[in-house]
C-alpha cells in the first residue's frame, strides 16, 4: 500500500469517531465471550425414558466462551485469575488461561421407576447451570 | 508432638476429602452403601446401564405420582416452592402380596382385610422417615356423600409370622377428612407415621401389615339404624407413600437453601467483587485489621 499513500493528499489525522461500545467489544470483551448456553435434551435420546418418568425436557445448560483479559470482578473472578492470565500471556504460555466454568447452579426434580416397580420422586442439588464465571 | 498432631490434621482433612467428595462413588460400592444411594443419574453413569429392566408400576400409583410431581415442580423438572421444605424425597410402593382374610360386611360397610407385604430395599439409609400415608383408591362406582368418616383397622405383623396370631395389638385410626381428587378416582390418604416410624428407623427391608376400612357417613346426629353404612369396595389394595428427607450431599436441601444464602459448596464460588475481599482477606489470613492496614 505504500504507493496509494504516496497518491492521495495526506488527510488530516482525525480519529475515527470514538465507539465505546465497539472498543470495549474489540479490545476488552471478546467476540464469544464466557455465558450460559442451552441444551435441551429429552431422557428418551439416552433412552432413560423407562425409568425417568418426569420430566420429559431437561435443559442443564452449560458455560462456553473465552474468558476477557481484564476479568476483574465482572465474573464474580478472584484476583487469582487474574494473575493467571498474566503469567500465561507474560511468563509461560503452556499455563492456560482462565476457563469458562459454572458457578452457580439450581436443583432438578426427578420421578424415576425403580427396579422393583417403586416410584420415586427426589430432589438432586446441582443438576441446573444458572451462572458462569471464569477461573 | 506437634508433628504428629500435623498429620493427624492432613489425615483427618485428606479423611474428610474423602468422605465429602461426593464424585469419589467411582470407586466399588462397599456393603452398607445400598444401591439406591447412588442417584438413578450417577448410577447409570458409574455402571455405565440405560437403566436396568424394571418391573412395571401399577398404572393408579403411577398417575397419582405424576400428579404429585405437577404440584412439586414446572415442566422443566424445577422444584417449586410451594411444599414442606423438610423433605426432598417421596417414595410409593404397591404391596407384593396380599391375600384377602375376611370378607367384607355389606351390613358395616366393613371392606374385606386384606394382608399386605411392602419391600422398602430403595429405602437408603441416609433417607429419614417424616411421615407415612396408606393411599386407598376407590373407583367412581361410589358416590361419596360431602363428608365422610372412615375407620382403618391396622395390624402390624412381624414379616414371615404367621398371620393367625399377629404380633402386636391391631391399632385402628380413625380418618376424619376425605382428599377430593377431581379425577375419576377417589384418593384416601390413611396416615401411619407412628406404627411404620421405628421399622424404616431400623432399617427393615418389609413391613407386613393387614388392614380393613369401614366408613359411615359423617353427621352430626349419631347414625340411626336406618343409615346404611357405605358400601366400601376396595378397589386395589392400598399402597404406601413414604415421605423422606435425604441426607445426602446429592439431594437438594430446600430447608438448607432458605436459611443460608450460600451452601458449602458454594463458597468457593464468586465473590461478589473487591468488597468481598477483604472480609475474604480477614478470614482467610485469621489477622485481626486493626494494627494491619492495607
Amino acid at each position: 500500500g505504500r504507493e496509494t499513500i504516496g497518491l492521495e493528499l495526506p488527510k488530516p489525522l482525525v480519529p475515527a469517531p470514538l465507539n465505546l461500545s465497539e472498543y470495549f467489544k474489540r479490545f476488552l470483551f471478546p467476540q464469544n465471550e464466557c455465558e450460559l448456553h442451552d441444551f435441551r435434551l429429552s431422557f428418551s435420546q439416552l433412552k432413560w425414558d423407562n425409568w425417568i418418568v418426569a420430566p420429559h425436557r431437561y435443559n442443564p445448560r452449560y458455560c462456553k466462551g473465552d474468558c476477557p483479559r481484564a476479568v476483574g470482578h465482572r465474573y464474580g473472578s478472584p484476583v487469582h485469575t487474574l494473575v493467571q492470565n498474566i503469567i500465561h500471556e507474560k511468563l509461560d504460555s503452556s499455563v492456560p488461561r482462565p476457563s469458562c466454568v459454572p458457578a452457580k447452579y439450581s436443583p432438578l426434580s426427578v420421578l424415576t421407576i425403580e427396579p422393583d416397580g417403586s416410584i420415586a420422586y427426589k430432589e438432586y442439588e446441582d443438576m441446573i447451570a444458572t451462572k458462569c464465571t471464569c477461573r | 508432638s506437634q508433628a504428629s498432631r500435623g498429620e493427624v490434621q492432613i489425615a483427618a482433612g485428606a479423611e474428610w476429602e474423602a468422605e465429602a467428595e461426593p464424585w469419589s462413588m467411582v470407586k466399588p460400592l462397599d456393603k452398607k452403601d445400598r444401591p439406591g444411594f447412588l442417584p438413578p443419574l450417577f448410577k447409570v453413569l458409574y455402571n455405565g446401564q440405560g437403566g436396568a429392566p424394571r418391573q412395571q408400576p401399577d398404572s393408579r400409583a403411577l398417575r397419582y405420582m405424576k400428579r404429585l410431581y405437577k404440584s412439586y415442580a414446572t415442566k422443566e423438572g424445577i422444584p417449586k416452592s410451594n411444599r414442606s421444605p423438610l423433605y426432598n424425597t417421596v417414595r410409593l410402593f404397591t404391596s407384593c402380596a396380599q391375600h384377602e382374610q375376611a370378607p367384607g360386611d355389606q351390613v358395616t360397610g366393613t371392606s374385606a382385610s386384606v394382608d399386605l407385604l411392602f419391600h422398602l430395599d430403595h429405602v437408603t439409609a441416609v433417607e429419614h422417615l417424616l411421615k407415612s400415608v396408606l393411599l386407598f383408591t376407590f373407583s367412581n362406582s361410589i358416590s361419596f356423600p360431602a363428608a365422610v368418616k372412615c375407620v382403618c383397622n391396622l395390624v402390624m405383623k412381624e414379616p414371615g409370622f404367621p398371620s393367625r396370631n399377629p404380633r402386636r395389638a391391631p391399632s385402628s385410626f380413625t380418618l376424619t377428612s376425605q382428599l377430593e381428587f377431581p379425577k375419576k378416582y377417589k384418593w384416601i390418604e390413611v396416615d401411619v407415621t407412628a406404627p411404620l416410624q421405628p421399622l424404616v428407623a431400623s432399617n427393615k427391608r418389609s413391613v407386613h401389615m393387614s388392614v380393613n376400612l369401614t366408613c359411615v357417613k359423617d353427621q352430626p346426629q349419631p347414625p340411626s339404624a336406618r343409615d346404611s353404612p357405605l358400601n366400601v369396595t376396595l378397589l386395589v389394595p392400598p399402597s404406601l407413600l413414604l415421605y423422606l428427607n435425604d441426607t445426602s450431599a446429592q439431594a437438594h436441601h430446600r430447608w438448607y437453601s432458605l436459611h443460608y444464602k450460600r451452601r458449602p459448596s458454594q463458597n468457593a464460588g464468586p465473590k461478589r467483587g473487591l468488597s468481598a475481599c477483604p472480609q475474604g482477606e480477614k478470614s482467610a489470613e485469621g489477622v485481626r485489621p486493626s494494627h494491619h492496614r492495607r
